[in-house]
């Protein structure tokens, strides 16, 4: 089973 | 005053179609330089960045910054009724709540003016960091968004991995499994034509896991430019980019599917 990340995990808010 | 002319008022179209249907909103932040835009969709997986460059545009003025709160939605309704060789003219006063989008045929018989109504937008952008990616492949924009179309009726979710030889790209689903290889073009083939080249950098193998359904989304940029660029890391997000001559490139970010 692979679950989805999100972005968040990767780039931050600016 | 912001004012910028495309003699192929068709890219525009274009482009507006490679992002409306991954965000419906978007500020389209016009500068001395050119025009970008990002947006993410609801769930944030999935993340769209335009730059287009004033280089591109036939005419381009920006006196000071502007931000046009669009939805792309209604632009589109708009575009629709631009000629499909028509040239392209989009204003917009500095405080404005409204930009004018003009089309003039290129005989200049007909011309046409639409006034759409600006929107205060107030969206999250993301930092997106200049990231070393482990493996660069350049394909046919065409073959990448036949890959994706075609898999996709095997499964939901597509493998991606890289070797200094290949892209390998696996689905698997209830009625089975599937996998398309591509070989590096020889480099030797001076003679073909280099955008029909699959060509590979690579400083690791990579494998990554990523959903379907988005990259279906991304491949409406397929007519904007004849080759992609798929930019693979170890747990990095996916990065999609269509170059578009000396206009600029839409690049498209997709947070991978990790093995639980």
């Amino acid at each position: 089973k692979s679950s989805q990340k999100r972005l968040d995990s990767y780039f931050k808010l600016i | 005053m912001f004012e910028c002319a495309l003699i192929q008022g068709e890219l525009f179209r274009k482009l507006i179609a490679s992002v409306q249907d991954l965000v419906q909103d978007g500020n389209f932040m016009c500068d001395a330089n050119g025009i970008s835009l990002q947006g993410m969709d609801s769930s944030h997986v999935a993340l769209v960045a335009l730059a287009l460059k004033k280089e591109g545009f036939v005419e381009y003025r920006c006196d000071r910054d502007v931000t046009l709160g669009i939805n792309f939605a209604n632009l589109a309704k708009m575009l629709k009724c631009m000629g499909a060789k028509d040239r392209l003219s989009i204003r917009a006063q500095d405080e404005g709540d409204s930009a004018s989008f003009v089309f003039e045929s290129e005989d200049s018989s007909r011309v046409s003016n639409f006034e759409l109504k600006l929107m205060q937008i107030d969206q999250e952008q993301l930092g997106v960091p200049e990231t070393q990616y482990k493996a660069v492949i350049r394909m046919p924009s065409s073959e990448f968004q036949r890959i994706c179309k075609d898999l996709s009726a095997i499964g939901d979710t597509v493998s991606i991995s890289v070797t200094k030889e290949a892209v390998k790209f696996s689905v698997g689903g209830d009625i089975g499994s599937g996998d398309m290889s591509l070989r590096q073009s020889e480099s030797g083939d001076v003679d073909g034509d280099d955008s029909e080249k699959v060509m590979i950098e690579l400083e690791e193998p990579v494998q990554q896991n990523f959903a379907l359904r988005y990259l279906n989304n991304f491949t409406k940029a397929t007519a904007l430019s004849k080759t992609v660029t798929l930019s693979l890391g170890t747990d990095m997000p996916l990065v999609t980019e269509y170059k578009m001559d000396n206009l600029g490139s839409i690049r498209y970010y997709l947070a991978p599917k990790i093995d639980e």
